[in-house]
C-alpha cells in the first residue's frame, strides 16, 4: 500500500462534482462515481446515468433514498446503464419512467463486493483497483468547512451510517499544515502527521473542499468502514493499476 | 497627555450581520419576517453547534457557516440523507470479501 493516493490526480478518472439537490439519491450518485472510475481506469472514460439508477431502482422512489447495492442490482438486472448525456439527471421521479431499454448501454459491472472492516485492506484496495464507495454518519457534515475531521464514537457515532460517499483517495496531513504559524511555533511537542481520507460529496462544489471531504483514517470515523462496496468491471485476474501519490 | 481612547480595533460582526452575509453567499431569501426570524435562529443554533464541533475536533477540521446552516439538523437529514438508511440498514454477513487477485 502506497503512502498516498489520489485518484483526482489521474486525467478523466474521477467526474466534476454532482449536487444531488433535493433528492435523497447519494447512494446512486456514489454508486455511479464508483463505476465511472472503475471504466476510465480499466477501459476509457464514460459519464453513466445517475437518473436511469433512480427511475429503473427496484425499491420504487429513488429520491426517497437507497442502498449501494440496490445500485449495483440495477446495473445488473438492465445490463449495464446509459450514459449521463442521453439520460440526464433530473433530481425527481415520476411513477413508471425507467427509460432503461431506450438507450444505449456505455458501461456495465461484472458484480460487486463488499471489502472487510479494516482501514489497512481499504487503502490497498482503493489504491490497486480505484475508488470505492462507503456510507457515513453525515452528522457532522453539515457544519464542515475544511480539513480533517477527526472526533470520537461519542461526537459521531459509527453504527449509526445515513450518507453514501465516494472515496478517492488517502494521504497523511503534514505537521503543522493549515495552522497559523505562530500555534505551530507555541507547540511544545511535534505534533504527528495526521492520517486521512479523500471523500467526494454530492452537494455541489461550493460545499466543503470543493465538494471534497477529509476524515481521520485509522479510527473508522464516523463509521467509514461498515459498508464499504465497489463494483467488479474486469475478469479478477486483470493487472493491477496503480494510484498517482 | 491625550483623553484619545484607545483604538479598539475590528469589532466582530454582529450576528445579523453574518446572516445577512450568509443570505447574500448563498443566494437566499425570506419574503415573510417570521421565516427571517426563524432561519435567523436556526442560524445561530448552528453557529453554536460549529464552535462545538470546533471544540471536539481532534484534527485540523474547520466549522462554522456553509450552505446549509439555515437549516434544522431534521431538515438538513430530511433533505440530504439517505431516508432509507436513517430507518435502519438490513443486518447481513459479509459473504464477499476481497482476498487479493485470483479469488473466485
Amino acid at each position: 500500500t502506497p503512502h498516498t493516493c489520489d485518484w483526482r490526480k489521474k486525467t478523466d478518472v474521477i467526474s466534476p462534482i454532482k449536487n444531488q439537490k433535493n433528492c435523497a439519491c447519494c447512494w446512486a450518485i456514489a454508486a455511479a462515481g464508483n463505476i465511472e472510475a472503475l471504466w476510465s481506469i480499466r477501459s476509457k472514460p464514460v459519464e453513466v446515468s445517475v437518473q436511469e439508477l433512480l427511475d429503473c431502482n427496484r425499491c420504487g422512489d429513488g429520491c426517497q433514498g437507497g442502498f449501494i447495492w440496490d445500485a449495483f442490482i440495477t446495473v445488473l438486472n438492465n445490463s449495464g446503464l446509459a450514459s449521463e448525456r442521453d439520460y440526464p439527471f433530473q433530481g425527481k421521479v415520476e411513477p413508471h419512467r425507467c427509460l432503461a431499454k431506450k438507450y444505449k448501454k456505455v458501461a456495465w459491472i461484472q458484480d460487486f463486493i463488499m471489502l472487510q472492516e479494516d482501514e489497512q485492506r481499504i487503502a490497498q484496495y482503493l489504491a490497486t483497483h480505484g475508488p470505492i464507495t462507503v456510507t457515513i454518519n453525515k452528522k457532522l457534515l453539515q457544519q464542515y468547512k475544511k480539513g480533517v475531521i477527526k472526533v470520537t464514537p461519542d461526537t459521531c457515532d459509527p453504527r449509526f451510517v445515513d450518507h453514501s460517499v465516494l472515496l478517492v483517495g488517502f494521504g497523511r496531513d503534514k505537521p503543522g499544515e493549515g495552522m497559523p504559524a505562530e500555534t505551530v511555533a507555541s507547540q511544545s511537542r511535534p505534533r504527528r502527521s495526521l492520517p486521512y481520507w479523500i471523500l467526494k460529496n454530492s452537494w455541489g462544489s461550493h460545499w466543503g473542499e470543493e465538494g471534497y471531504f477529509r476524515l481521520h483514517r485509522g479510527s473508522n470515523t464516523c463509521g467509514i468502514t461498515k459498508y464499504p462496496l465497489t463494483a467488479r468491471v474486469v475478469p479478477p485476474k486483470a493487472s493491477l493499476v496503480s494510484c498517482p501519490p | 497627555g491625550s483623553l484619545r481612547a484607545q483604538d479598539p480595533g475590528p469589532r466582530p460582526l454582529e450576528l445579523k450581520e453574518v446572516f445577512a452575509w450568509f443570505q447574500m453567499q448563498f443566494n437566499r431569501s425570506y419574503l415573510i419576517p417570521a421565516e427571517h426570524a426563524r432561519r435567523l435562529d436556526i442560524f445561530a443554533h448552528n453557529l453554536a453547534q460549529a464552535q462545538r464541533l470546533q471544540e471536539e475536533d481532534l484534527g485540523t477540521a474547520e466549522f462554522g457557516v456553509t450552505p446549509f446552516s439555515d437549516l434544522t439538523e431534521e431538515e438538513f437529514a430530511q433533505l440530504y440523507g439517505n431516508r432509507k438508511t436513517a430507518r435502519g440498514v438490513p443486518s447481513m454477513n459479509r459473504m464477499a470479501e476481497y482476498e487479493g487477485l485470483g479469488e473466485s
